[in-house]
């Protein structure tokens, strides 16, 4: 099984 | 106000193309360098950023930083609207709800002028600039996009491993598995056949299939593409343009 992550983990919001 | 000629149309028309289906609309910000694009599709998993520097225009003048909310969709339909060979012009006033789309017939004489709609859109920018890199594959992009086509055809992820001397894309499902691998090679007479691989740590990532397959719609706007990965980093996938690039920012999956 392996699962998607999001790009909000590694990037922060300017 | 923003003018911007393009020496063919087929440069706009492959940039929109490979945008499109990954996100529905975005903001086009436009200053005296050219015009850049940050947009993230909905599942916040890829995100787009697009550079058109000012040299890669035939003409180009922007008296003041503008913002154009684009639908990608609507522009499409319009840009597709001229041949490929055609110059095309964008144009919008200071405060301007339309964007003028002009195409010239280089032979015939002829001009067509559309007016999209601009939106209002509100998104959020996300913090890219500085990122380490552990290792950097440059290969054909059609090369790329064949590898990613097929691995889709056995599963939803693609595995990319790199080690010294070879980088290795496989994918394993229910209906079995396969791998291919790439080593450098030089090309002298092809150099756009080159290949480099350059790597400071090794990398094992995964990557959705499904995305990828968005990120490979761009193979037209360039020969090459140049891959950046860190581990347990998003990928960074660049295609260079004349003068710019649009470049594809990829969260990896996580192994359970």
């Amino acid at each position: 099984m392996s699962g998607q992550q999001s790009l909000n983990r590694f990037f922060s919001v300017k | 106000m923003l003018e911007g000629k393009f020496e063919e149309a087929s440069l706009l028309k492959k940039i929109v193309e490979a945008m499109k289906d990954c996100v529905s609309s975005c903001n086009f910000n436009c200053t005296e360098n050219g015009i850049s694009v940050q947009a993230v599709d909905n599942s916040r998993v890829l995100l787009i950023s697009l550079l058109i520097e000012k040299d890669t225009f035939e003409e180009y003048r922007c008296d003041r930083n503008i913002t154009l909310g684009i639908g990608l969709g609507s522009f499409s339909k319009i840009i597709g609207n001229g041949a490929n060979s055609d110059y095309l012009t964008i144009q919008a006033e200071d405060d301007a709800d339309t964007l003028g789309i002009i195409f010239e017939d280089k032979v015939k004489d002829k001009i067509s002028e559309y007016n999209l709609k601009l939106l209002d859109i509100d998104a959020d920018l996300l913090e890219v600039d500085a990122m380490e890199t552990d290792a950097t594959i440059t290969l054909p992009s059609a090369d790329f996009a064949k590898i990613c086509k097929d691995m889709k055809t056995l599963s939803e992820s693609l595995q990319i491993t790199v080690t010294k001397d070879s980088a290795k894309f496989q994918s394993a499902g229910e209906i079995g598995s396969g791998s291919v691998v790439i080593k450098p090679k030089t090309d002298i007479d092809h150099p756009e056949e080159s290949i480099t691989i350059s790597l400071d740590k090794p990398i094992d990532l995964s990557f959705g299939s499904k995305y990828l397959s968005d990120i490979i719609k761009a193979t037209s706007l360039s020969q090459k593409v140049t891959i950046k990965l860190t581990e347990d980093s998003p990928g960074v996938f660049e295609y260079k343009l004349p003068s710019g690039y649009l470049r594809f920012y990829l969260a990896p999956k996580f192994d359970e």
